[in-house]
């Protein structure tokens, strides 16, 4: 089950609730140099991660992301 | 300093020598469905992890590399 951010629906996410991510990801991007994508795929570790920012139960952050539509389903 | 492995000449190195390399490399090439690259790039972690299978320090088994011209020399 991969970890598919869609950039472009991120970007429509207001910030206050989409912020941490957009964070999380662009400073992903910069390690990378990768700038390519409108997807960002990121380690299975990243979620665990997120949780944490977020302050949520991984699963609860995995629902919520899918609800934005930033997130694949199969997530 | 990335690990950057040359799948070309990684072929032409003997067996005996290269096979664990060229068969952890091809399980990653798998896993990721990445059969692009001339050129595979792969974790810092995995240069400890390919150590301990050569039975070799990181630091002898990145000159090791190196002098067969599998590994880029800022590795
Ligand atoms: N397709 C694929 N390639 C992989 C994977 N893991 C490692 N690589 C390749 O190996 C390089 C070095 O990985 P690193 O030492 O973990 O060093 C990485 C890592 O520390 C960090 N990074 C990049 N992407 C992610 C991510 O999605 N999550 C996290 N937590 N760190 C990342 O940035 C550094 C540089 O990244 P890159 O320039 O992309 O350079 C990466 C990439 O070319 C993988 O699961 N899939
Ligand atoms: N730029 C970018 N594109 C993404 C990302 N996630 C998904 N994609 C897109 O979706 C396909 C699958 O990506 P993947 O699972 O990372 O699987 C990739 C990845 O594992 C590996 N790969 C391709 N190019 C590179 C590269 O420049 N560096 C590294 N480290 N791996 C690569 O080969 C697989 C197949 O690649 P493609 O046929 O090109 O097809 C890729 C690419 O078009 C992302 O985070 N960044
Ligand atoms: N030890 C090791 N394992 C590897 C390597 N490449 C791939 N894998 C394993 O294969 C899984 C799928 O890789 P992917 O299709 O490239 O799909 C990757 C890739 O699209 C992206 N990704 C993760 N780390 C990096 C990175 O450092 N650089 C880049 N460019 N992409 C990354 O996130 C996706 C999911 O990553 P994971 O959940 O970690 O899941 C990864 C990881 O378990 C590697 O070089 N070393
Ligand atoms: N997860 C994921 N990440 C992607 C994908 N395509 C590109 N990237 C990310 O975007 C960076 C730049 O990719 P590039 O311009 O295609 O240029 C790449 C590519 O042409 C080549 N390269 C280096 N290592 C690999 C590798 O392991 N596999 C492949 N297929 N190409 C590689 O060298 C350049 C630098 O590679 P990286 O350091 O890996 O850095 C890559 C990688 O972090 C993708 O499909 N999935």
């Amino acid at each position: 089950a991969q970890i598919i951010i869609d950039l472009a629906q991120l970007d429509r996410i207001p910030p206050d609730k989409g912020g941490p991510l957009a964070r999380y990801a662009a400073a992903i991007q910069t390690q990378r140099g990768d700038y390519n994508g409108r997807v960002l795929s990121i380690r299975a570790d990243d979620l665990r991660t997120l949780a944490v920012i977020y302050d949520q139960p991984p699963g609860a952050l995995a629902e919520e992301l899918i609800s934005w539509g930033v997130l694949n389903p199969e997530a």
